[in-house]
């Protein structure tokens, strides 16, 4: 979810 | 993680450390708005409040820390090391920033994914982010000219924010679900406000010029 969420980002 | 994720974290760890070159090799900070900085120590400090409970990868965590750490050291350049200090252009830097703070948290508050702490504060830091260059591209033109290391700053930064709209339009096209449209807004805000500063660094660039912005 993080990923989509695009909080795997700087 | 896609190259141009990669290479906009790189620029982006690169201005910061251009930065402290800068400060470190001329025990100078003129023409650094520390407004600026406080505001990514802040921006930082808001969106990386999940480095000790969302594991993500080493690289992210070693990154984050970094960042974090780098903006703080040059923060307390400014304010603390003697020598540096000295060189603040006070009576230049006087954007309010508190104003962007505000309208961040205000902000943050109407619009954001989830209404959780730390989706507030990620949203806040995003929209902080997006306009914290403003306290230096206001100093970068009150004071005229603009010595090269700062120039190369703000356009390192400028080059991340780029790097990091072309990873959103990849991500978009790759990943079915991929959505992170406050952060692509507020991306694509930023980059506009570095667009004009692109432009004169070009010019000056081209023509071999010192980089001269209009009064």
């Amino acid at each position: 979810l993080l990923a989509l969420l695009g909080k795997d980002e700087l | 993680m896609n190259i141009f994720r990669f290479a906009g974290d790189m620029t982006h760890l690169i201005s910061i450390l251009v930065l402290l070159l800068k400060i470190y090799a001329t025990k100078s900070c003129s023409g650094i708005s520390r407004k600026t900085q406080e505001l990514y120590a802040l921006v930082f400090l808001a969106r990386y409040v999940d480095i000790f409970t969302e594991f993500i990868s080493v690289y992210n965590t070693i990154m984050k820390i970094v960042f974090i750490a780098s903006t703080l050291a040059i923060v307390w350049c400014m304010r603390g090391h003697r020598v540096v200090r000295r060189s603040y252009d006070k009576e230049l830097d006087t954007f309010r920033h508190y104003f962007l703070i505000a309208a961040s948290l205000v902000l943050a508050l109407l619009v954001h994914e989830k209404f959780t702490f730390q989706e507030i504060l990620w949203a806040f830091s995003i929209y902080l982010e997006a306009v914290a260059i403003l306290p230096q591209l206001v100093l970068l033109q009150r004071s005229g000219n603009v010595d090269n290391l700062t120039g190369q700053y703000v356009f390192f930064l400028g080059a991340y924010r780029g790097l990091y709209i072309l990873n959103w339009i990849y991500r978009y096209f790759t990943e079915p679900h991929f959505s992170r449209w406050i952060a692509c807004v507020s991306g694509l805000v930023q980059t506009a406000l570095y667009a004009d500063f692109f432009y004169y660094y070009f010019l000056s660039w081209k023509n071999n010029a010192k980089l001269k912005l209009p009064a």
